[in-house]
Parts: structure tokens; sequence; C-alpha cells
């Protein structure tokens, strides 16, 4: 049965699409069956992978909206074990589409009852809002990965972020919990960054992954090559540090 | 009759509450009466500018919701010339709550009818997405002023906004013009960015601002001091930077 992880984060450029896809391609890489789901209408995570948006015939749009069935629209990729649901440019509209429908919060959680028997993990890219697409991923999830940059803003959105999970937990999906919170674009020369690890490791000691991802070009430049930079380049800092954040993460699933 | 300009772009993280805070400084301090609008339930403006979103009584929420006067909700800063419409945590739920309302695409431009007259220029921070908030902030704009980063996927949203720009010129709100594309968090050492830089001069010959943001620490740093970097370091590369980019707007805007 698949632990389905929401990568969510509404404040915006924080690492999400470059989190999920990256350790996606880490469990895939490491023999697990993965699923990536593309929740977001600028279809980052889509084209990270090599697809082009617009040559999307069906997507996630087609299984929220429409119901069609997810095993139906989920697609190969050029790396073992990894699949995706790609998203395309009609999910923008889908947010207001799915305010007046029957159950609207739990289209994505009734979308993967089937599916999530066939994969190990299934993650899923959300957008930089705290609207009705990331509620549907939170309202799926067993837990939610919360990227965080090391930037002072970073911080401000984090505790509107955990009343809306402690919302979604209290309503909606009452197993909901936090997978961890992890510290991206890293740059050991600014000062400020340390104050933010420090300060984050202090508010949360416990959900924090031991892992950060430092700020890396090699991360910035994969996505114009179609690939994750786990494959585009696994000797740089950027697909270590995803490697290891891999290696933590089915460590913590394993042992729970 | 103030300018109004949004300041917009889907893509989350790529400098738009950086580029309101501090061309809306830059402006004030050249001595034009300048009000920011925080339309971004994360409320980066608002905490930008030294006030604490928690603190915040009456916001731009009770201006789209309840239809209370913008002029009794704007405050002064610390920054002569500088007003602020600020953003309160209540705006998470605008979206939804805008969808059954009549008028809902056109609460903002009601409600700068008036204050548009007090003030030279109003600038609209935009939350990273096309739902209702933005939409409200395109419809009320003369212009939009898109900050564009220089990196892989700021280039793939692009054409979505674009599309979305025009949508709103055609059904919303005619005379919505291109103020300019402004190349942020540029960084001279990276190959990638010089190419996303020729490549949007190339497809945008007449729409993108001579100035560009360097990505420079003082900017990240001066959020966490509460004031603009044009104000917290003057001489920094980040604040030159938005200073030519404030001389370069007075220019185009004298001039059409
Ligand atoms: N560790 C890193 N080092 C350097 N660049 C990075 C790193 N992580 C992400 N990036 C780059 O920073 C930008 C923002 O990252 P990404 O798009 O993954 O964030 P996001 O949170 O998904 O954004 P959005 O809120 O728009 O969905 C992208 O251009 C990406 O390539
Ligand atoms: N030129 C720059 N150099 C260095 N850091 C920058 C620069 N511009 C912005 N930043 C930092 O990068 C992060 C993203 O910038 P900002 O919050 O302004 O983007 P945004 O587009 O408003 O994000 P969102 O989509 O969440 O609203 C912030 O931590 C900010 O301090
Ligand atoms: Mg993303
Ligand atoms: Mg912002």
């Amino acid at each position: 049965m698949g632990r389905v992880l929401a990568v969510a984060n509404q404040k915006g450029g924080v690492g999400k699409t470059t989190t999920a896809v990256n350790l996606s391609a880490g469990l895939a890489l490491a023999g697990h069956r993965t699923l990536l789901i593309d929740l977001d209408p600028q279809s980052s995570a889509t084209s990270g992978l090599g697809l082009h948006p617009r040559e999307v015939e069906a997507s996630i749009y087609h299984v929220l909206i429409d119901q069609r069935s997810a095993e139906d629209v989920a697609l190969e990729t050029k790396i073992a074990n990894l699949y995706l649901l790609p998203a395309s440019r009609d999910l923008i509209g889908a947010e207001i589409e799915l305010v007046p429908l029957e159950r609207r919060e739990y289209r994505m959680a009734e979308a993967l009852i089937q599916i999530r028997r066939d994969f190990e993990f299934i993650l899923i890219d959300c957008p930089p809002s705290l609207g009705l697409l990331t509620v549907n991923g939170l309202t799926a999830a067993d837990a939610v990965v919360i990227p965080l940059q090391c930037e002072y803003y970073a911080l401000e959105g984090l505790s509107a972020l955990l009343d809306t999970i402690g919302f979604i937990r209290q309503t909606l999906n009452p197993g909901l919990e936090i997978q961890g919170l992890l510290l991206t674009m890293f740059d050991k020369r600014n000062s400020l960054a340390h104050q933010v690890v420090n300060e984050v490791r202090q508010h949360f000691p416990d959900q924090v992954f031991e892992s950060i991802i430092p700020r890396n070009v090699r991360l910035s430049e994969s996505p114009s090559y179609g690939t994750p930079a786990m494959v585009y380049d696994r000797r740089s800092r950027g697909a270590e540090a995803y490697a290891a954040l891999t290696e933590e993460l089915i460590q913590n699933t394993v042992r729970s």
C-alpha cells in the first residue's frame, strides 16, 4: 500500500518541484515503484521529466474534474520504476471549476484509492497556494514534505502552512502527518541562512530532515535537459543531497 | 490620476514582492506619492515594510469582501510618500469567498476609483497564482510589471501568463498593457542566466526593462529588518539596480 506524500508550501520558489522530481527519481533509482503527480498548472514537474505540457493529452485535470481513472492517465518516464501523472494548461481553471462540485476536497483522495496499490511511493507536487488543488493534495496524503528555503520570507509563511495542515487534519484527513521540513537552497557563505537553519531546528526539533539541500547550479540547469539532476549529474552536490534525503526517507518510512 | 501597476507572475519566488517593495520605495524616495497594495495572503510585502500581519486590523480583505473604503484602510509607512494597503491572514480564504460574489473580478478596480486620485503610482503585489486575487489585480491595473527569474522554469511559465493577460484584456480590462519584463536574480557567473536574458530580449524586443536586478544578498536580508534594501543599504548592488529601474519607469511613464 503506497505511501502518499504531498510536497507543499504556499510560499513560491522554495524548491517544491525540484524536491518532488529529484526525490521521486531517487526512490525509483533505489528500486521502489514510484508515481509523481504534477498538481501545479505551471506543469514544472511534467517538463522537468522531459514531457512538453502542450503534448499531454490526458492529465490530472481529467482525473479530478472528469473522473477519468488515474491508471489510464499515468505515463512511463525515461527512468525505470518512475511513472508520472502529468499536469496540463487546463489545470489553470480547475480551482474555480472545483468549487461547486460534490466532495470537491476529496477528488484526489478518491482517484488514488485503486492506483496506490500499485506503487510504494506516490509524490504530489503542489502549486504555490492554499487553494483547492493544494487542499486536494493534502487531503489525499499520508504526510507532507515541506521544502523551506533558507531565507527570511520563507519563515514567515510557515505558521500559515502549519495552521492549514492542522485544519485539514481536523476536517478532511485525520491521519495527515508531517513527514519532514526540508531545508533548501542553503548557501553556507550567507549568515542569514545559518540563522534560518538554527531557528527551524530549534522550533521543530523532531521534524526537520537531517539532509540539507545546498544551492547548486546543476539543480537549476537539469530541467532544461528534461531530466532530474539525480540522472543528469549524479555526482553534483545537489544530486548527492537528494540521494541522502532519499535514503533518510526510506529509513524513516521502513521504521515507522 | 495615478498609474496602477500590477506586479504579477504565477511562477513562485521570482522576486514579485522584492520588486513591489523596492520599486514603490524608490518612487516614494523620488518624491512621488505611492501606494503599495499587498494582495498576497502570505503578506510578504506587509512584513517587508515592517508591519506584523497579525497586528493588522483592517486589510485589503475588508476592502475586497466587505467593501470598506481603501482610504480608511491605507496606512502610512516609515518612508515619506509611501503608503500601504496591508494584507492579512483572512486573505487565504478570499479566493473561494469571491467566487459567488457580484462583479467578483472588478472588486479591486472599483475599490481604487476614488483613492487613485490621491496617488501618482499604485503598485499591487500579486500572489503566485492566476486565481481570482491576481485576476482582480490585473483587472484594476493600467499595466503589468512581470518579474522573471533568470532560470529555466521561469521561461516555461511566461507564455501561460501572457495568455492570461491577453484574456483579461479581451474580457475584463481592454486597456491593460505590459509595462515591462524585469529580469531578476541575475548571476553573471551562470551561463544559463545569460541564455535566459538573450532569449527574453530576442522574443520580447521592446518589452524588457534595460535594468537587470542582480542576485544580491542585501535584497534577501532587508525583509528581516522590516525595511526595503532601498533604505536598509542604498549603496548595495541590489538597491542600485532598483534605483535604476525606478528612474527608467519614471522616464517611460512621463514619455508615454
Ligand atoms: N537547491 C537549489 N539550488 C539551486 N537552484 C535551485 C535549487 N532548488 C531549486 N532551484 C531552482 O530555483 C527555482 C525554484 O525552484 P522550484 O521551481 O523547484 O520551486 P517551487 O517551490 O516548485 O516553485 P513554485 O512555487 O513556482 O512551484 C527553479 O528555477 C529551480 O531550478
Ligand atoms: N535579486 C535578489 N537577490 C537575492 N535574493 C533575492 C532577490 N530577489 C528576491 N530575493 C529573495 O528570494 C526570495 C523570493 O523573492 P520574493 O519573495 O520577492 O519572490 P515572490 O515572487 O514575491 O515570491 P512568491 O511567489 O512567494 O510571492 C525571497 O527570500 C527574497 O528575499
Ligand atoms: Mg513548483
Ligand atoms: Mg511575493
